[in-house]
């Protein structure tokens, strides 16, 4: 009468596709293409390279309406993927290797999956992976997802030689979308993508053979951020044990010192003293009872100085001013790079841009351009942290700002872990300090913007006068 | 340099718990208490008892401000869980017995392992699960959750006799939580349950001493929604490959008839003359390319009935309006049931009431009470398709309702499978079909206000004269 079933992580995405943003055929398509392009812009950044990415999609057949089956192949020119690993990366559900503490677009280990199990349940065909990490090998491999194991089934696996020293990853699979209702958005995230990454160059043609050139407006790519030691704030029993148990640390001093950044011989003592716990005590003899005290004792604490920002890679204030006015042409514009801060323990910084005026249409509510992590987040606009600390924290008449105005606010978060509110990133939660450093960069930007307000307002009554 | 990992679902709900809606003590506190209090509901339900829970929460120690451990114990009279599954149940992400076809407020197999994991990770300690099927023993278990393996850590396992004859479900756990500013959610939270469950009798013991009760208003269990087959429409070639894969059927025909609802000879045969498959093919012996012929000829074919409701469980008109007048007493109060619906192949049903007048203040915005398969819903308002359809695709002011009056609306969306947006469910998403049919039923009620707002005017003008 009760009958209990255990299901894979790729059947519960399967079953639940709507929470990971593949919810109809037009969000699925565009879902696919941003999967694709962070991998790749991913995947070029670690090798400090110039990112450059082509997208084609491509029509194949008419369903019904405007929904349509496509081929999207998507080639870059990244580190690649070694043979090893190819089948588990883009045929298993979390698996990756984005699971460290540093700031990736990709942070889930299943998002190269999802657009491959979407393609393959509503056109029944196989994708098509091809890389070399720049050896004298380039492999090829044709798969599908073993959905009810998470596994990937090989259909085939050719290895060729690498006649051009290529480096990077080709892409290929087949998918049911709907581009005539998704087109804007998906060519809005193309735009938004080379604002947020002027050092990466795309090129998208359309089922329509039209060419969608954003070329690069640097060469320079940023300095690649740097994987950091877990900072003790925020550190729970479940990660302390972990880090207990494969610690290669003699003793609980050395311990404290080396497994996390920002703790110094003087605050390990203090901490170990506040748990009971001998500095000289073997960590893998530590009982069940005295992990909970040092996480305790490290709650108690509260001197640890804020997380190492290595791990965190900003847009930069001239980078996101050029972007800006190249999109937005504002008659007035003002930046603000937040210093770093942190919750729960990981590093964050809110960048900021406050245009007005310009090519920006009037408009009675607030433009918003959201990034986290250099990622354009176009959907659910009112779940994010962002919409309610400008719409709800922030009172715009106290700025000179009529009920009408030419107004766009562009945000970006970036973080080792962005608190997103969903599989799809497309909201950021309101973490009580995320909250506190949006506001105080927007209203950095807002005084500014009274400023030049009032002075043109002055001009205008000079004028009149 | 590149580093690969597979992480267990436990682990990844760990890393994410903000996508599981454990993103702060006091809204961990709220999940933890609702995922208890679901299971309990749908475990009654299940054995057509009226469910009696009663949840008590304990404060054990403070942490830091309003932050404290709590001790959380929720027992219910509903049907059990078996000793062989108890473990797993309790200590296993993607494991439970809510998969099938029809109606449950449960539906992913991770909320009670969640917050049993919560648990775990901000206090170190065990949690206990006493659970009797109404036999003649009594099992015990204390046990942790192995998140890296995803597996139950067995403590303590002891079999007790039935001395009563009792049957159901006692837990018990520890966690961190944050009561003052989580209280109010909760102290809403069961009231609003007892409004979509009134057959239902909860007492919940608060940190603070103080009983709250909500008796049953009334013994008649609601009919359970009775499992059905799954419909033609929306089914992919993955489920069609496992339908096809476990079928005992010896040919297609049969296949077509037994394996889903509202499929007769006669539908049978038009799909499977669309598809080019003959009708005594062997099932076992479909090729790939005719799996995929199959599932586009029943998108093209279009003439299948709407799915059989008996899968879906609703509150009913009379309930509701008792319900919503105890909870508002309001002056005006209209209730409408609508008709089954479905999207991709599930039913579905809304019912709406609104409420006016009597003990509602009057406000700027539409005050919302939403609920889905008899959940309330009480976060992410913003992004629910109940409040895109009552704050942007209706205009109250052609119903004669003032910009600051005192109106409220209460839905009930209810199917064997809800579209929520999160993990957490806290929102649904806008499918078509569903926001159609709460514009409609809105509509109807916003209807009936008018007829009553414009008697109340014409009172009022006959009166002045
Ligand atoms: N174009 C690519 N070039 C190199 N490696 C890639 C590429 N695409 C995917 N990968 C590898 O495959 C792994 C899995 O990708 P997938 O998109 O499923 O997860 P992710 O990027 O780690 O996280 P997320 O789910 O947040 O996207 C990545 O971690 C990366 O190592
Ligand atoms: N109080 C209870 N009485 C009887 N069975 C229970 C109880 N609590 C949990 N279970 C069983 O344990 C299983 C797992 O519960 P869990 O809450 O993790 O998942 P679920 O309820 O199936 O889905 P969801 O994640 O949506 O809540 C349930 O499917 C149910 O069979
Ligand atoms: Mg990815
Ligand atoms: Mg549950």
């Amino acid at each position: 009468k009760v009958k209990f079933e255990k299901i894979s992580p790729a059947d519960f995405f399967y079953r639940n596709r709507d929470i990971a943003g593949f919810s109809n055929p037009s969000r699925s398509l565009y879902m696919s293409i941003r999967e694709m392009v962070e991998n790749s812009l991913d995947a070029a950044e670690i090798g400090k390279i110039p990112p450059s990415i082509i997208v084609e999609l491509r029509e194949i057949e008419r369903v019904k309406g405007d929904v349509c089956i496509y081929r999207l192949k998507v080639e870059d020119n990244g580190i690649g993927v070694s043979a090893e690993h190819i089948p588990k990366a883009f045929a298993t559900v979390f698996y990756g290797s984005k699971y460290g503490y540093k700031q990736y677009r990709g942070t889930f280990g299943l998002g190269g999956t999802m657009a491959f199990l979407y393609g393959q349940i509503t056109t029944n065909k196989p994708a098509t992976v091809i890389s070399s990490t720049g050896g004298d090998k380039v492999h090829k491999f044709v798969l599908m997802i073993d959905i009810m194991k998470n596994e990937p089934r090989i259909f085939e696996h050719k290895v060729l030689k690498n006649e051009n020293g290529w480096k990077g990853t080709s892409i290929e699979f087949y998918l049911e979308g709907d581009y005539t209702n998704s087109k804007a958005k998906i060519i809005d995230y193309f735009k938004h993508t080379a604002i947020a990454n002027p050092h990466a160059s795309i090129m998208f043609i359309d089922p329509r053979g039209r060419l969608y050139y954003y070329p690069r407006a640097t060469k320079k790519v940023p300095e690649p951020p740097v994987e950091s030691l877990p900072h003790p704030v925020g550190v729970d029993v479940e990660t302390m044990s972990r880090l207990l148990a494969t610690s290669k640390e003699r003793t609980m001093l050395s311990f404290m010192v080396n497994s996390f950044q920002r703790v110094g011989e003087k605050s390990a003592k203090e901490v170990l003293k506040l748990a009971g716990i001998p500095g000289n005590k073997n960590p893998k003899k530590l009982k069940h009872d005295e992990v909970t005290a040092l996480v305790n004792a490290i709650k108690k604490y509260g001197k640890f100085r804020a997380p190492d920002p290595s791990s965190i890679s900003p847009i930069g204030e001239d980078l996101l001013e050029v972007g800006i006015r190249n999109m937005l042409n504002p008659e007035f514009l003002h930046v603000v790079q937040r210093p770093p801060s942190s919750y729960s323990g990981f590093p964050f910084m809110v960048e900021v841009g406050l245009a007005y005026g310009g090519d920006i249409p009037p408009s009675e509510t607030i433009k918003l351009y959201r990034f986290a992590n250099k990622i354009p987040l176009l959907y659910d606009e009112r779940a994010d942290v962002v919409w309610k600390v400008v719409n709800e924290r922030i009172d715009w008449s106290t700025y000179k700002v009529p009920r009408t105005a030419p107004l766009a606010i562009i945000t970006h978060i970036c973080s080792p872990k962005i608190p997103y509110k969903t599989v799809g990133k497309e909201a950021v939660a309101d973490r009580p300090e995320i909250e506190r450093e949006l506001l105080a960069a927007i209203r950095e930007a807002a005084r500014a913007l009274k400023l030049y307000l009032s002075k043109i307002e002055k001009r205008t009554m000079a004028v009149k006068r």
